[in-house]
Order: structure tokens, then C-alpha cells, then sequence
């Protein structure tokens, strides 16, 4: 009664547009750049990558990151530290086991991930506690 | 099979947060 307007808010919105582009990443639909990762190819969105992660925003955001199609990151994260990040991104869900949460760690850490290198972190201690 | 898998809820921020312009 005397509202102004109304809004509906469609709470699944952000886990269904999610779901999406992980399709579109899975079906190769629109990725724009390809990870070398330990050697291992991984395509992927660079809007996800930027919107996901500090190092990727810095990279991407200015004009040096326009024409880049191929990332190797020397010097940087393993596959088996970064795939799970990847999957992150895309499903909002992190595999965590004490063999992985290591390199998950580090990877996050050059990703400049900060909350998810604080899980890690969390995920070390409560795995390690007697 | 993979074994039990436990799920955890974090609530908290999970990404950086991109600055508003400006």
C-alpha cells in the first residue's frame, strides 16, 4: 500500500549466472585467454579471472592486459594448486584435502586471493590439530 | 569413490572487492 515500486528479487540469480559461465568455461564458449599452468593449457574468462583475484585485476585492467590471449605463469603456481582455484571461481566451491591445501595455498597467495588464503589457512590449521 | 566429502559454509567475503570509480 503506497509503496513507490516493487522489486523482485530472484535470490538464485548469482549462483545460476555462476553455473553459466561455468558451462560457457566448459564448452570453451567466449573463454578469451589460455593459462599455461605447469605446462597444462587452462581457458577461461578474463571477467571471472579479474573479478576473482587481485593479481589477474592487476594484470588484465590496464591496456597491457588487452591483446593477451596465452598467461604462462613462470615461476608461478602448480596445476594442481591453481585447477582448484579455477574451479572456485566458477562454483564458489574449494576442494580442500590436507595433500592439496598446500599448494592451494600458494597458488592462492600469487593470485592475491586474500579470503580464500585465510580458509586455507583455517582449513591447515583445524586438518593438523591433534 | 572419492569418500566422504564435508562441506563448510564460509560466510564471510570470498573475492577482492574491485574499487568503485573514482
Amino acid at each position: 500500500e503506497g509503496a513507490l515500486g516493487y522489486v523482485r528479487e530472484f535470490t538464485r540469480h548469482p549462483s545460476d549466472v555462476l553455473g553459466n559461465l561455468n558451462e560457457l568455461r566448459l564448452r570453451g564458449i567466449l573463454t578469451d585467454v589460455t593459462l599455461l599452468v605447469g605446462g597444462q593449457p587452462l581457458r577461461a574468462h578474463k571477467a571471472v579471472l579479474i573479478a576473482c583475484s587481485g593479481f589477474f585485476y592487476s594484470i588484465f585492467r590496464g591496456r597491457a592486459g588487452i591483446g593477451v590471449e596465452v598467461l604462462s605463469l613462470p615461476g608461478g603456481p602448480e596445476a594442481r594448486g591453481f585447477a582448484p582455484l579455477l574451479d572456485f571461481m566458477y562454483t564458489s566451491r574449494l576442494r580442500l584435502s590436507p595433500a592439496t591445501a598446500p599448494a592451494v595455498l600458494a597458488a592462492a597467495t600469487y593470485l592475491q586471493m586474500e579470503h580464500v588464503v585465510q580458509a586455507c589457512h583455517r582449513f591447515i590449521q583445524t586438518s593438523y590439530e591433534p | 569413490s572419492e569418500g566422504l566429502v564435508a562441506t563448510v559454509k564460509e560466510a564471510g567475503r570470498s573475492i577482492h572487492e574491485i574499487p568503485r570509480e573514482e
